[in-house]
């Protein structure tokens, strides 16, 4: 099973 | 003080029950631009982001922008006490701690108000930059739905790749392999019926399947759905909401080890 990544690292907080 | 008048207010009905099993309590906020919603589901997996324009109420003020927490469950029980044709009007004081819902019979026989508690709610807002996406593939929705929830008996993933000949939508598991091609087609009799896929570059990556059959909940609010991708970045499924914005999902791709 692969992970599943989390969107945070993805997007910048704001 | 926030009041938004709007007249389709099944519209509302539609994006609560689109969003609620996804994301709990969220926070809506309100400027003089509109009504948004941004949230992410429990697990920081997927985000939901919600534009409601404020030109497409048929009455919109907002003297100060304000951010209501709600519960989408209770919300959701609450706009379900509305009949389908009413017309909802949301009601807030800038310093108050509940939100009115009004609905009106198109006839206007039968008014009923209903207060929702609001809450406090930490959430985290992300900023969602810019994407030039190697391909964009637009299907009736409910196209997009049946290929979600077909390709849920055969695996837990699905492979999405898009290339110059369609997009194939590939999973597997104990049962055996599926594949589903759309190709584009822009000249089906119906509008309704049409696929068009924009291509950069070819792409494929792998999404897990119960985010995207979530996602689908959305299918009542647009005849087509826009899923967006680029190389390691999450997908954008994107339901247009006519003349007055959309409810978008993120979703990040598995990727391998």
């Amino acid at each position: 099973i692969l992970p599943q990544p989390r969107l945070p690292s993805y997007f910048t907080s704001e | 003080m926030f009041e938004a008048r709007l007249v389709q207010g099944n519209l509302l009905k539609k994006v609560v029950d689109a969003v609620k099993d996804l994301v709990t309590d969220a926070n809506f906020d309100c400027s003089s631009s509109g009504f948004t919603l941004q949230a992410m589901d429990n697990s920081h997996v997927s985000l939901v982001s919600l534009s409601l324009r404020s030109d497409g109420f048929e009455h919109f003020r907002c003297d100060r922008n304000m951010s209501m927490g709600m519960s989408l469950g209770n919300l959701a029980k609450i706009l379900k006490c509305a009949g389908n044709d009413d017309i909802v009007t949301m009601k807030a004081a800038d310093d108050g701690d509940t939100v009115t819902f009004m609905f009106e019979s198109p006839k206007e026989d039968r008014v009923s108000d209903f207060e929702l508690k609001l809450m406090d709610i930490d959430s985290e807002h992300l900023g969602i930059p810019d994407t030039d996406y190697a391909a964009t593939v637009t299907l009736p929705a409910a196209e997009y739905q049946r290929i979600c929830r077909d390709l849920s008996s055969i695996g837990d993933t699905v492979v999405i790749s898009a290339t110059k000949d369609g997009v194939k939508f590939s999973s597997s598991g104990d049962v055996g392999t599926a594949n589903i091609t759309v190709r584009q087609n822009t000249t089906a009799d119906k509008k309704e019926e049409q696929v068009s896929i924009d291509l950069k570059e070819p792409v494929a990556l792998t999404f897990a399947l119960r985010y995207l059959n979530s996602f689908a909940k959305a299918t009542p609010l647009a005849s087509h759905v826009s899923l967006s991708m680029a190389r390691d970045l999450p997908v954008m499924v994107d339901y247009q909401i006519s003349d007055m914005g959309h409810l978008r999902f993120y979703l990040a791709p598995k990727i391998e080890d």
